[in-house]
């Protein structure tokens, strides 16, 4: 069975879980760099929709399995949204 | 669907492949473009026509990083692909991923199954969030000769351009709900520990230690084992499983599938006048395996490996009343024999039914 991904350190996850959302669940970029800590309210918001869609637990936080499904070779049209 | 749901205007649409990847022959590129498109044409009135050296509504092509569309590709895997809703210029357009490993078979990233999913973007369908529709966002694989539209994609695009003309409309399999109660299962087996239940192209997996059922397709793990397994059994003591379809047998050591496999079903013994195993359980504690066949049923020795003298029997005769076996499994010294949405507990040290329930009793719901 896929071993589950190594843990990486916080400061990785953000990152991917933030590139995530951006790409595919229209998090803004956010360019207050204040706001990049992890109660992130928009963040969390947009990682719960993430999880909802993928029916996932929808913890709002980027457990084990939310990772696994973020690393998953995927399509690049965003989950929501238009893409023009 | 897309936002704004966006469609063409006409049926007839055009396609070109803009290039090539050298990684596959261009002739195999170009049959997973047309069976891709395939894919939809058959369940819709759409039509879809190659064009050279001219615009085309779809145009298909390999890029690399940035490409000038503002969605940079990201290198192997990660996005493997994308496409624009059905518009003019770059609408309608598939773009894919030079630096992924197409191929045409389960290894890398099959290329039709992505452009099939790339397509139904291109006509205009978003992501499901079904996870065995083929607009699904994440990648998994499926034997192209054995991919079938599922429902889900079918009820989407219809929905936006209608039915096909043909007079018997084409249907597309399912996922499926751990908890409906109309469940049933192909085959079911122990794995160190946890219970597997098989249905279709997908595998239902019950770790005791989570409550939750995790739905994955059979592919994810064994891309070489085909979907519709019907029979399966864990032999504990040589940490294997067995895997049955049709006259063929597969063997599971450990996770891997062994080398060698599939053989046939003859080799343990079945007379030729088997062409198929419904179900099968392994009893630890004697060392003897029950493969249920229609009415009857046979016992295997797993030391001597081969099958027990004074066998077929009627399953009626030393079972009781379970009917056809679908499927079955032993957990803590019962075997669970599962009929349709039905499952009869037998306690085998008493010989007799001890308990029924619903087929879906393990899932929690």
């Amino acid at each position: 069975f896929p071993v589950a991904p190594a843990a990486q350190d916080e400061s990785k996850t953000l990152q991917l879980v933030e590139s995530y959302l951006q790409k595919f669940y229209g998090l803004q970029r956010g360019h207050h760099p204040h706001l990049r800590r992890k109660g992130d309210s928009r963040l969390v918001e947009k990682l719960r929709e993430m999880q909802a869609f993928f029916g996932l637990q929808v913890t709002g936080k980027p457990d084990l399995d939310t990772l696994e499904m973020m690393e998953k070779p995927r399509c690049g049209v965003p989950d929501v949204g238009q893409y023009m | 669907f897309t936002p704004g749901n966006p469609k063409w205007k006409t049926n007839h649409l055009t396609y070109r492949i803009l290039n090539y990847t050298p990684k596959m022959r261009q002739a195999d590129v170009e049959a997973a473009v047309q069976k891709a498109l395939q894919v939809w044409s058959n369940v819709t009135p759409l039509t879809f026509q190659k064009v050279e050296d001219k615009e085309a509504d779809i145009m298909i092509s390999f890029a690399y990083r940035d490409h000038r569309d503002n969605s940079p590709f990201d290198g192997p895997n990660g996005q493997l692909a994308h496409a624009f809703q059905p518009g003019e210029g770059i609408g309608g357009d598939v773009h894919l991923d030079e630096e992924e490993a197409w191929t045409t078979g389960g290894r890398g990233f099959n290329l039709f199954i992505v452009l099939a999913h790339e397509l139904g973007h291109s006509l205009g369908l978003s992501h499901s969030s079904d996870p065995g529709a083929l607009m699904y966002p994440s990648y998994s694989y499926t034997d192209p000769k054995e991919f079938l539209l599922p429902q889900d994609d079918i009820d989407g695009i219809q929905a936006i351009y209608g039915q096909s003309a043909t007079a018997v409309q084409p249907t597309g399999p399912t996922t499926p709900q751990a908890c409906d109660p109309q469940l049933t299962f192909d085959a079911i087996t122990t794995l160190r520990g946890e219970i597997i239940f098989f249905k279709g192209r997908y595998m239902l997996r019950k770790h005791p230690a989570r409550a939750e059922t995790e739905l994955s397709f059979i592919s994810l793990f064994w891309p070489r084992l085909p979907s519709k397994i019907q029979a399966a059994y864990e032999n504990v003591e040589r940490d294997e499983v067995l895997l049955f379809k049709e006259d063929k047998y597969w063997l599971l050591r450990g996770y891997d599938i062994a080398p060698g496999y599939p053989k046939p079903i003859y080799h343990l013994g079945f007379p030729k006048t088997v062409k198929r195993v419904n179900a099968a359980y392994s009893d630890e504690s004697t060392g003897k395996t029950y493969f249920f066949v229609a009415d009857r049923y046979w016992r295997y020795d797993e030391n001597k490996r081969s099958m027990d003298y004074g066998y077929p029997r009627k399953i009626v005769s030393d079972f009781g009343r379970i009917g056809r076996v679908d499927a079955a499994f032993q957990k803590d010294g019962y075997v669970y024999f599962f009929h349709g949405q039905t499952q009869f507990q037998f306690d085998p040290a008493a010989k007799r039914i001890v308990g029924q329930m619903k087929s879906i009793s393990w899932f929690n719901c």
